[in-house]
């Protein structure tokens, strides 16, 4: 914004373009810079400095919506919580797992993982180099099982070891796919079951070179097992997974970590300004 | 859809005889929402949609009886003519080993197509392929390939991840030679374009190997990133042809029409499924009738 002296239309259109090429989507862009534009008229706006505190102030509020946005994970305060990671194929799902399993082993957690992709070639071994990597226990079946077999017999496990935190894999599917969803469905279904309140947290991975399909993902991901939180991954490219504000913005999804490489440290909880500050870098 | 949206912007419109500019450019606009809803880079829908403008101008959309369904129509041409025509096939050497090279981002479909290549030159074409784990990096990326080598009854050269994937190829094309493989499949490890250290062992490979092919594998819901991938992967390897996958989706794939339109690189394939013989040769007009939405 340096090489702008006055706020003019050029401007406004430059915005937009940092929005749209964030790939925040069409909808959530329009309503951005109405409100953006509003305010600058309504407060007779001049001075650049005001207008980028204006543009973070609405940002900041989409995000926000008026509520306490907890990106915190919701742990169990008494007995075994189980976390469930979905989405689509190559995402990030495993590998976030892999992270998200050291962050709480080193604050003090006991951590299981439960290898649920029974499918693709080489993902049970994924699975269990990142267990080793963590130094936690991770639960098996042969190729081929019932996802919710492994699960099952995952909680049965972490009940008897007393682990804090159960984190579970399962296959990348399209949410396309009704059979797969339904696969998800009763995954969802049987640990619910084995574990009250559970899963405690069911965690979308979505990659941030997606564009607006993001969003049909978020809504069948959320319908199959009512997501609970966004993992935005591989951020350490230059897509900014604009796709999570809309997301926020229309189903209230919160974002609880951001991925920006393929090492075990890192992961960090989400940080809304941080993310601002991204978007215009 | 597109006619659907246009439809709607013209209601208020019809009963007055003859369309305005203004109306036309009420008409671009949402040609413009349509193009970014499916993921076309923004400058991309910018150019195309002043063409789409012209042509609409030029073909007397102003006193046509349905401008709505003209201009759908515009597009859609439009929109073949940047896919291309009937898909470029692939390039075999006349004599000898042909190299096939995979590259791309983490998670875009490397690994699985490499497979799905395989399978397909061994079916279409005869050949005696050869797939090369050069990804020494991703947990169990090795298991990956030698567990879909196996399925296919293909093998898969490997050394396993204590040496680096510049040995590692070296030696895939002397074992290739020696066991009368006339095609070889190298299977890289996921990468950004940024990533400096990566895209150099990338130049590496290309000159210890020179492909006759370097398909970058493109994941078909990328969003606007698709340009600066597919131009700085383009810039820096030379890249001969994409691949585009997880077609088998509801993505609009507009990264197709930014990635064609920016680097002029042909779209070779669709991927169409997990299964290794969900891979299609590129369809044009498929193509931009599922951008078109
Ligand atoms: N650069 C980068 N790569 C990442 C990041 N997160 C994951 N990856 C890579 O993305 C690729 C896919 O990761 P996986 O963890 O296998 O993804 P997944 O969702 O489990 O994939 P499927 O199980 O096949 O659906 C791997 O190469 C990972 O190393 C990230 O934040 N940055
Ligand atoms: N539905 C669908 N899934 C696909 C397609 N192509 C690949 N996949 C899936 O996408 C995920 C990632 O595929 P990989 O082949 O591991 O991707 P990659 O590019 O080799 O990943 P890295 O080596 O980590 O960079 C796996 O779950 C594949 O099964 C496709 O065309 N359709
Ligand atoms: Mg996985
Ligand atoms: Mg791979």
């Amino acid at each position: 914004f340096e090489s702008y002296d006055k706020i003019n239309d050029e401007l406004f259109d430059e915005l937009e373009e940092i929005f749209i090429m964030a790939d925040i989507g069409v909808n959530t862009v329009l309503e951005l810079m109405d409100q953006i534009k509003s305010d600058v008229r309504i407060r007779n706006v001049s001075s650049m400095k005001e207008f980028q505190s204006i543009i973070i102030d609405k940002i900041f509020s989409i995000y926000v919506k008026d509520e306490i946005v907890d990106t915190n994970l919701n742990l169990n305060d008494n007995g075994l919580t189980v976390i469930l990671f979905v989405g689509v194929n190559g995402v990030g799902k495993t590998t976030s797992i892999g992270k998200i399993a050291y962050k709480l082993k080193n604050e003090g957690k006991k951590v299981m993982l439960a290898a649920g992709d029974t499918f693709r070639a080489g993902a049970i071994d994924q699975l269990k180099i990142w267990a080793e990597r963590v130094g936690c226990p991770c639960i098996t079946k042969e190729p081929g099982s019932d996802p919710a077999s492994v699960m099952y017999e995952a909680i049965q496990e972490a009940k008897k070891q007393n682990i804090d935190v159960l984190l579970c894999d399962t296959a990348g599917r399209l949410q396309t796919k009704v059979n797969l969803m339904k696969e998800l469905e009763k995954v969802h279904r049987v640990i619910s079951r084995e574990v009250p309140n559970a899963p405690h947290e069911t965690l979308l991975v979505i990659d941030a070179t997606t564009g607006q399909n993001g969003m049909n993902q978020a809504k069948a991901f959320t319908e199959a097992t009512k997501v609970t939180g966004i993992v935005l991954t591989k951020l350490d490219g230059t897509a900014k997974g604009g796709i999570v504000l809309a997301i926020r913005n229309e189903l209230g999804t919160p974002i609880k970590f951001v991925t920006m490489g393929e090492k075990i440290t890192d992961l960090e909880y989400f940080d809304i300004e941080q993310y601002i500050y991204g978007l215009f870098s | 859809s597109l006619s659907d949206r246009l439809q709607q912007a013209l209601r208020k419109v019809t009963g007055r005889g003859s369309l305005t500019e203004t109306d036309i450019e009420t008409m671009m606009r949402e040609v413009r929402l349509s193009l970014l809803e499916a993921d076309v880079n923004y400058k991309v829908v910018k150019d195309f949609t002043n063409e789409v403008k012209a042509k609409a101008l030029g073909e007397r959309v102003l006193k046509s009886i349905t401008p709505g369904q003209q201009v759908v129509k515009i597009v859609f041409e439009e929109l073949k003519q940047v896919m291309g025509d009937e898909a470029e096939g692939l390039r075999f050497k006349a004599q000898g080993t042909t190299i096939f090279m995979l590259v791309g981002l983490n998670g875009h479909g490397k690994t699985t197509h490499a497979g799905k290549l395989a399978l397909y030159c061994r079916r279409k074409y005869n050949k005696n392929p050869l797939l090369v784990a050069a990804d020494v990096y991703r947990p169990a990326a090795i298991d990956q390939l030698v567990t879909i080598g196996k399925q296919l009854g293909i093998p898969t050269f490997e050394m396993g991840t204590s040496y680096k994937p510049e040995e590692i190829v070296k030696k895939a094309l002397d074992y290739a030679k020696e066991n009368k493989h006339d095609l070889v499949i190298i299977d890289t490890a996921g990468r950004f374009h940024v990533n400096e250290e990566l895209m150099e062992e990338l130049k590496r490979l290309k000159e210890i190997a020179q492909p006759d092919e370097i398909l970058l594998t493109v994941d078909a819901m990328t969003g606007q990133d698709a340009v600066n991938v597919s131009q700085s992967f383009h810039d820096q390897l030379n890249v001969t042809g994409v691949i585009l996958t997880k077609l088998d989706g509801d993505t609009r794939g507009g990264a197709a029409l930014s990635i064609r339109r920016v680097t002029g690189v042909p779209i070779k394939f669709m991927g169409l499924g997990e299964k290794l013989d969900q891979l299609e040769i590129f369809h044009p007009e498929r193509m931009a009738s599922r951008i078109l939405g």
